[in-house]
């Protein structure tokens, strides 16, 4: 299973911290990690400085499955002075997967799974607590139109609990006034009026309320960390402060649990689909079109 | 006694949470409250959208004595999406108090203490933990060239212990490198030899320990809260969150209270002093070759 999942956000925020909490193990260093040879020509078309794209290949086996994840970092969005246009290069590079792999439809031998389609956008909303960044809401405006864009609220850890309630409110309603279609788990509401026996109708009851969970923590509020502390005798992921312990996996600190079984879990399978199904055909339709 | 007093960073950093713990009370909200008029001419000159500045004029009585303070915010530094030369007003800004008193000085009949050199600017740097965003290195380079400045880290709860240890050496490397002059209080350390007495010369002692450890505590962790909480039969100001209680004037917890003593008291008047008699000096001198 072949799993494309883009990073987004100026650099601090904890991306990295994220991406190696999620898997528990360092897959940035471990792994194969090139650069995109045509990063130039990004450079040439949006001037002097401009975001890269990064893609670090990693196989990440879990259990019962083994999944091919190809990571898609983006350095140097919103990092400098003039960020004007900054989200063009990954707007881009999200164009091109698609162009690429409708190429490789149209070879009568095709190439091997050679697919970079992104299949989710995580973008990483930094905590102010006030408005949004006008950058972050271009952004995520852009590439919500393209592939399935989950917006988190990165360090949630700078939210105490009252303000963290406030922020998501801020950014639910800042969403909606600028009509950013962002990726919600699907509710097969459906599933549970067909007849069908008592344990289906009973796991797809569950499954409906662990997705109206999700949706109602959305945007999640993400901490992070590689550190692991003791606690209770388990060892947890945590951050400690002079004032107290974080756990990252306890879910009355932060949504990182919630975030995790959507992407990995839950709703794996529904971003692979709706990106192959619905955003790719979106882009097939407009380009042969033209 | 009049202190200017200059806040400078991005919103979102607590700049105006800090400034009313400062003072323990809402004085944006109680105070006259005007936008310089002039800032309409900034926008022409940078460009469509730029920085402004806000002065809010108070009064502060703390026991012994009664300061005229003038706080001079800086609105819209750093929020857009290009924040080309978003220095440029604050640095006019200093450089046109520095004239206004200048041709004060040279009337024959003075107009009143009408003096808004700025004494001290507290810079907000964002706690990233990695490198400083360029925007604020090379705004604190030109500012710490016409004033005072006093570079802090912002929000530094969002920092665990160790990494708030290594991102005050990342700053200061970096204010280091870059040869950004910043304010320290001054070690008057020849005063200890002459010829005092005993008291005088304990005094002095512990007034040059107590400027060590405000200079080894640089670049100040700040953490602000206009809330207060219980703490053992006490109220005191901090952030609650489901992991702890940060205190805000708890030593342990961040370096307000140093910088609340560098401001207010230990330094107020080296700050007035080293602007009116280095600073302008510096700037009369050169105007005066002109
Ligand atoms: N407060 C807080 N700090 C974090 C969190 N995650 C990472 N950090 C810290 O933020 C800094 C930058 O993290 P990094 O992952 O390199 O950010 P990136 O540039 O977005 O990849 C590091 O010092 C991390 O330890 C978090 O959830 N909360
Ligand atoms: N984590 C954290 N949040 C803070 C701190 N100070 C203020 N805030 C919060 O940050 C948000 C923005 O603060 P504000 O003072 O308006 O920032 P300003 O735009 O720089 O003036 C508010 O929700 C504050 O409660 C702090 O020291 N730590």
């Amino acid at each position: 299973q072949i799993f494309n999942l883009m990073v987004v956000g100026e650099s601090g925020l904890g991306k990295t911290t994220f991406i190696n909490t999620l898997f528990q193990t360092t897959i940035k260093e471990r792994t194969t990690h090139y650069e995109r040879e045509s990063s130039e020509d990004y450079i040439k078309k949006v001037g002097a400085k401009t975001t890269n794209i990064e893609i670090t290949r990693c196989v990440l086996e879990e259990k019962s499955f083994n999944l091919k994840l190809n990571l898609i970092d983006t350095p140097g969005y919103g990092d400098f002075i003039n960020n004007n246009k900054a989200w063009l290069p990954l707007s881009d590079f999200i164009d091109e997967q698609y162009d690429h792999y409708m190429r490789q439809e149209q070879q009568p031998f095709r190439n091997s799974k050679f697919d970079l389609r992104v299949h989710a956008i995580v973008f990483f909303i930094r905590p102010t607590n006030g408005t949004m960044k006008p950058l972050d809401i271009i952004t995520m405006k852009e590439l919500s139109k393209k592939a399935n864009l989950i917006p988190v609220i990165a360090k949630s850890d700078t939210l105490s609990t009252t303000e963290l309630i406030d922020f998501k409110n801020k950014v639910r309603k800042c969403i909606d006034e600028k009509a950013i279609h962002i990726f919600t788990p699907p509710l097969f509401e459906d599933d549970i009026n067909s007849n069908l026996d008592e344990d289906t109708t009973n796991n797809n009851k569950l499954a409906i309320q662990h997705a109206k969970q999700l949706i109602e923590s959305m945007p999640f509020a993400i901490i992070g960390s590689e550190d692991q502390y003791e606690v209770n005798g388990n060892k947890v992921f945590g951050r400690k402060y002079p004032w107290g312990l974080i756990e990252v996996e306890n879910e009355s600190h932060c949504d990182f649990r919630k975030l995790r079984s959507l992407l990995l879990r839950t709703n794996l399978l529904d971003l692979i689909h709706s990106t192959n199904e619905i955003h790719y055909e979106e882009y097939r339709k407009v380009r042969l079109q033209v």
